[in-house]
């Protein structure tokens, strides 16, 4: 999983709550 | 934890299918501005986003991988011609040359100076690196990063991806690090290290790459002044050369 789709998803996956909103 | 889907999809400007689709790999091409939308929605720093380029890049496009392309001489000569610690690296990080200071400051002690070395490899499974690296956390960050941006630099490339695998079956640590998008500081960055012997060694590590090339990579660990790291070279080279008189 070193592909586009595994990296978006760790992106994704990271962002740090006070970045929601 | 994270966004969802259609966070990143609304923040982008693109549809939830579209953005599911890509995810799934289930996209031929990904545009150029899509992608930086993407970027941008998801925060990545600029080496994430050049990242997310490169993975992008269709296979036609992407660097030809010759694994274990043999080093030219004159690559060798490059290495040898640096005063301060250089070796040239293939894709997966194996060091297929490297100077006599590189070769001092990196063995361990009382083992060959020609013993096959893969940076990443020793960086995990080596007990010696926990010994020779000062922050080994750091390090591991660096050397997973590195290692990332060379696998999709060289997705067909055998060695790059049994690298992956062997580290993954064999270190918790580097599983835990692969599952995460780091890909900063690939290319430069501090580091020190604490040589049994000369003492602490504190460099500014940077990478070049012949263009065209087989993907070999040339890295240099420059000691940084004012904190006695230049010492430590002395210190090793003098010791070598009374060891050989």
């Amino acid at each position: 999983g070193a592909g586009l789709g595994a990296f978006l998803r760790a992106l994704r996956n990271r962002r740090r709550p006070e970045d929601v909103g | 934890p994270g966004l969802r889907r259609q966070e990143v999809a609304d923040l982008a400007g693109v549809s939830l299918d579209y953005y599911t689709r890509i995810e799934q790999g289930r996209v031929g091409e990904v545009s150029p501005a899509v992608l930086t939308a993407l970027g941008r929605a998801l925060r990545a720093t600029p080496e994430e986003s050049a990242h997310l380029h490169r993975l992008a890049a269709s296979p036609a496009r992407r660097r030809s991988s010759r694994a274990q392309a043999p080093a030219r001489p004159s690559l060798l000569a490059l290495a040898d011609s640096f005063a301060v610690p250089a070796a040239v690296l293939t894709p997966s990080l194996d060091v297929v040359a490297a100077n006599l200071v590189w070769r001092l400051l990196i063995t361990p002690p009382g083992q060959s100076l020609t013993r096959d070395k893969n940076l990443v490899r020793d960086h995990f499974l080596e007990p010696y690196a926990r010994v020779l690296v000062a922050d080994w956390s750091l390090g591991a960050r660096a050397g997973v990063a590195g290692l990332r941006v060379q696998a999709a630099l060289h997705p067909h490339d055998e060695r790059v991806q049994q690298l992956v695998q062997e580290l993954l079956d064999r270190s918790e640590e580097f599983r835990r690090l692969w599952s995460m998008p780091d890909v900063d500081g690939s290319t430069h960055g501090r580091h020190r290290l604490l040589h049994p012997r000369a003492g602490q060694y504190t460099y500014d590590y940077e990478t070049l790459q012949p263009p065209g090339d087989e993907g070999l990579i040339v890295t240099l660990f420059s000691p940084v002044p004012g904190t006695g790291s230049q010492e430590v070279l002395d210190t090793l080279l003098a010791e070598h050369h009374r060891g050989t008189e």
